[in-house]
């Protein structure tokens, strides 16, 4: 192991009952991303080892250490930290990797190195947990699996196949070091943007018995559901536009995260009730007190960001792909 | 009454013991600003489920069924588009109180698990049952 990065302690926590480690990874020369790795509670010797990512983009994954899964965690609504009875460590040495650079307390050096997508996050996590390997080769032999949630649908598919793809320079003797990787497991993860997420949100709505038949009815009737495609836009763009506003308006208030959970005061991504095209539309927006109707696929967007933000345009492909 | 976890994770001892260097910036939770400069690519994850697949990896999704941001109801919509061959049929799932913990289904290389009545951050909010979900599965355990 890296003794260097050998957690000796955590703070409000008398004695940790497993090895941590928490340092940086290199991704490349100028991006380092921190990450924390939890031995088993069982058989760290033998039991597997699972990667985990958090999603966003942009979400680090010390959230599901310290409030999901981790040894130690904090609650909603909670101001301790408390013994987890039912961490995944229990059987498994787990790897909370904070990507991409920029996530977290991850970091670069240059301003280039945080602009992301989904194949250049890949490469960096392949490229840290090789590093990983290097330093924790004891490690080589267990069966390795990656995991995430939310965007961690995307991360965590891209990553193992990155690692598949290693594998496979392996057997043409191009790498080293092959990773024993069995599987992955993602929860709650994004996958497939013309049928999940947005396209599949006025069911679920009306599924929820949160919107009335008709709304969903004429949502349907207009060809909404590529509402948010820019490459298969819908007939009736303004029938969708006040449509996806009349689902947003009845849903709003309840906790987006959790339909059925209070939204928690101060409590982190529970207090958003807004849903993930607000809070990317506030980015857009910056401090700016103009604010959107629900619904602009990116194509919508350009006239303003042209205006108001031409800089974002510079960072943006023009063709919608 | 802020968030005690971005609290808990900026304070200087807890740095300090995570090895988390002064110059690295302050902890939070999801960076806007990443967010806003990371290009979502159109094509997804759903291309590597089926190569995977190929190459006999294992492969579990699950999904808290209350959640409103990834709902339940457009992962199996996706799930379905595979088309793949079912092994085991759509059946509860317990935890050791015998309380149905969601429903499972077991496609040829691919588990779908739901965890009824939670929503996104559901290893958190069924920590037993997810977490005997996650252990099974990795250990190959029925």
């Amino acid at each position: 192991a890296r003794m260097q990065d050998l957690v000796l302690g955590l703070p409000d926590i008398d004695r940790l009952n497993a090895d941590w480690y928490s340092g940086y990874l290199d991704a490349s020369p100028t991006k380092h991303l921190h990450y924390v790795f939890v031995t088993s509670l069982t058989d760290p010797i033998n039991d597997p080892v699972v990667l985990w990512f958090n999603g966003g983009p942009g979400c680090s994954s010390l959230l599901a250490l310290f409030q999901e899964h981790g040894p130690y965690v904090i609650d909603d609504g909670e101001y301790y930290i408390k013994t987890n009875p039912e961490p995944w460590n229990k059987r498994a040495n787990v790897l909370y990797l904070e990507s991409p650079a920029g996530v977290g307390f991850s970091i670069a050096e240059l301003i280039s190195d945080y602009q992301h997508n989904d194949m250049s996050q890949s490469k960096d996590a392949l490229a840290a947990l090789l590093n990983w390997y290097k330093y924790f080769p004891e490690y080589l032999r267990n069966d390795l699996y990656i995991s995430g949630e939310s965007y961690g649908g995307i991360y965590t598919p891209y990553l193992a196949w990155q690692v598949h793809q290693h594998n496979q320079l392996v057997k043409v003797k191009k790498v080293k070091t092959k990773l024993n990787l069995k599987g992955f497991i993602v929860g709650n993860g994004a996958t497939e943007w013309d049928v999940d997420i947005s396209p599949s949100f006025p069911d679920v709505m009306y599924n929820f018995n949160l919107i009335p038949k008709s709304m969903l009815d004429t949502y349907k009737a207009n060809d909404c559901v590529n509402y948010f495609n820019d490459l298969k836009p819908p007939t009736n763009s303004t029938v969708c536009n006040d449509t996806w506003n009349d689902i947003n308006d009845l849903w709003d208030g309840l906790n987006w995260y959790d339909l059925f959970r209070q939204v928690v005061p101060g409590g982190g991504l529970l207090k958003q009730s807004a849903s993930e095209e607000d809070r990317i539309r506030s980015v857009l927006i910056g401090n700016e007190t103009k604010t959107y109707k629900a619904g602009y696929t990116f194509l919508e967007y350009a006239p303003w960001i042209k205006k108001h933000i031409p800089q974002r345009l510079l960072e943006q492909s023009s063709h919608p792909l | 009454l802020g968030d005690y976890l971005s609290d808990y994770a900026n304070r200087a001892d807890v740095r300090r013991a995570l090895n988390i260097p002064d110059h690295v910036q302050p902890w939070l939770e999801c960076n806007d600003s990443i967010n806003g400069n990371y290009s979502y690519q159109y094509e997804g994850s759903f291309w590597i489920y089926k190569i995977m697949k190929q190459y006999g990896y294992k492969m579990l999704f699950y999904s808290g069924d209350t959640d409103g941001a990834v709902p339940t109801y457009g992962t199996r919509r996706w799930i379905s588009m595979l088309n793949w061959p079912v092994k085991k049929q759509w059946t509860p799932w317990y935890t050791d109180d015998n309380q149905v913990s969601g429903y499972i289904i077991s496609y040829e290389g691919l588990d779908f698990a739901t965890i009824h009545g939670v929503g996104h951050m559901a290893p958190q909010w069924k920590r037993r049952d997810v977490t005997k979900l996650f252990t099974n599965w990795i250990h190959n355990d029925p």
